[in-house]
């Protein structure tokens, strides 16, 4: 059976191709995600990866890896990185640059900032089907969670909960801070 | 798991190491470096939520299991990516557009005796709806696949101002505090090592990220919030649940509160009756 298993198996599928993007705001920036849904052998290595592209002052929400490592590599541009671990505290808060490596580990937060010339990367995970859990967005946690929760959670009004789970929609998007410098897609 | 870390002589009965007291509940865990308990590759934690108390949404670097020893109460988890299916109908005009009122993922109700299971990296809350404390025990597979961490077991709140339940030295500050005698809350503001997970970030982050105020932004950090990782509820939990729902309703109509085992009942007798009703003995459509 190896010869049928593994001898013509596909080895390769793109993911630099802007059109082949799996998460897209023309605003922000875009991501293509190869796993073992659509290149089956990384189901025998257990490894997935991730291409990103935040133009400049695009921002990719807070989220963590629900079952699997990052370990980023940056192919081109700058950005502000923060990870944060269960104590709550950011243990890398720092930018990185091209050529430099940056491993999130399973189940941190983090989120991702481009500065000046925009930022891209490969993210490569430890799982071929690995996960990710946004902190915000439409399919955030936040968002799935009772207003009451939120609420009593975090001490809020009704209206500002409302405004926490429904004010954004987005996975990635442009700082409101410097909107003026949006580059097109 | 490596064998060497099984190689002990005597095995011990272990009563928890940790404790730790917040608003509405008490927080007891096993030290999970005792050998025992690295052998077995799993941490251990006692929770008691007081009735009304609200367990604040985290999720852990282990699969766990969880056994309700007393009590009953609602479970609300999220999973990434599955819809809020549990809806608020609109309350605007009549043929207005208007956004639901509230919807959120499906909850569960569990009581004494059940098991519930929550994936590692999967959030999940619990509030006590009942008139007594609700108990769990709660099992943490350090060393499952679905851990690629270290064995340490790990929770990341996503509010409040939480304390490590983990923390070995957690228990050192509290032995150290009752010997002390001082107040446990002045501590907890002075060590500072343990907060929710948007702590972490800058302000402007979750800002932008959530498209809300500073004041928002600062209070989802959990500043100035001493609560801990049990908080009491203003009022009641007001949630979109069928279960809720229809005690209120029954409430509304004069009824007195139900039991939970009259529920049950209830709900039993109620099913059986759609059943007898159906011609073919099946539910319509």
């Amino acid at each position: 059976g190896l010869k049928e298993t593994f001898c013509a198996m596909r080895l390769k599928e793109n993911i630099g191709d802007p059109s082949r993007a799996d998460i897209f705001t023309p605003q922000a920036g875009r991501i293509s995600t190869v796993n073992s849904f659509n290149l089956p052998i990384l189901r025998h290595l257990r490894l997935s990866a991730e291409r990103g592209v935040l133009y400049n002052n695009g921002i990719y929400t807070p989220h963590w890896n629900m079952n699997a490592h990052s370990v980023l590599y940056v192919l081109r541009g700058q950005a502000r990185i923060q990870v944060v671990d269960h104590f709550g505290q950011a243990f890398f808060d720092g930018e990185v640059r091209q050529g430099q490596v940056l491993t999130v580990p399973q189940h941190h937060a983090v989120v991702k900032q481009a500065i000046s010339e925009g930022f891209e990367w490969v993210s490569f995970k430890t799982n071929d089907n690995a996960w990710v859990s946004p902190l915000a967005g439409r399919t955030s946690v936040i968002r799935a969670l009772p207003e009451a929760v939120l609420m009593n959670a975090f001490q809020i009004s009704r209206d500002q909960a409302q405004k926490l789970k429904y004010n954004r929609e987005e996975t990635f998007l442009l700082s409101s801070s410097r909107s003026s410098q949006r580059r097109a897609a | 798991r490596r064998q060497n870390e099984c190689q002990f002589d005597n095995l011990q009965a272990l009563e928890p190491d940790t404790r730790i007291q917040a608003e509405a509940g008490l927080i007891e865990s096993w030290n999970p470096d005792h050998e025992q308990f690295q052998c077995a590759g799993v941490a251990v934690v006692r929770r008691t939520i007081e009735p009304n108390g609200l367990h604040l949404p985290s999720y852990t670097n282990a699969p766990q299991l969880i056994y309700i020893v007393r009590g009953r109460g609602i479970l609300g988890t999220v999973f990434p990516g599955c819809a809020e299916t549990f809806e608020e109908s609109q309350r605007g005009a009549q043929g207005r557009r208007s956004r639901p009122e509230d919807r959120h993922q499906k909850l569960r109700h569990f009581r004494e005796g059940d098991i519930v299971a929550i994936p590692a990296g999967v959030a999940y809350w619990t509030y006590n709806n009942g008139d007594q404390q609700l108990v769990s025990v709660t099992l943490l597979d350090t060393s499952n696949v679905e851990n690629q961490l270290d064995q340490n077991p790990r929770r990341f709140y996503l509010a409040g101002n939480p304390e490590d339940e983990f923390d070995p030295e957690q228990q050192q500050h509290q032995q150290y505090q009752e010997q002390q005698g001082r107040d446990r809350s002045r501590r907890q503001r002075s060590s500072g090592n343990k907060h929710n997970i948007f702590r972490g970030l800058n302000t402007r982050f979750i800002e932008e990220a959530f498209n809300v105020d500073s004041e928002t932004a600062r209070r989802i950090q959990g500043q100035n919030d001493n609560r801990n990782n049990i908080i009491k509820v203003k009022g009641r939990l007001d949630l979109v649940s069928p279960l809720i729902r229809s005690s209120q309703e029954r409430q509304r109509e004069g009824e007195r509160e139900e039991t939970w085992e009259e529920e049950r009942e209830r709900e039993q007798q109620e099913r059986e009756r759609d059943w007898r009703r159906s011609p073919r003995g099946d539910y319509n459509n």
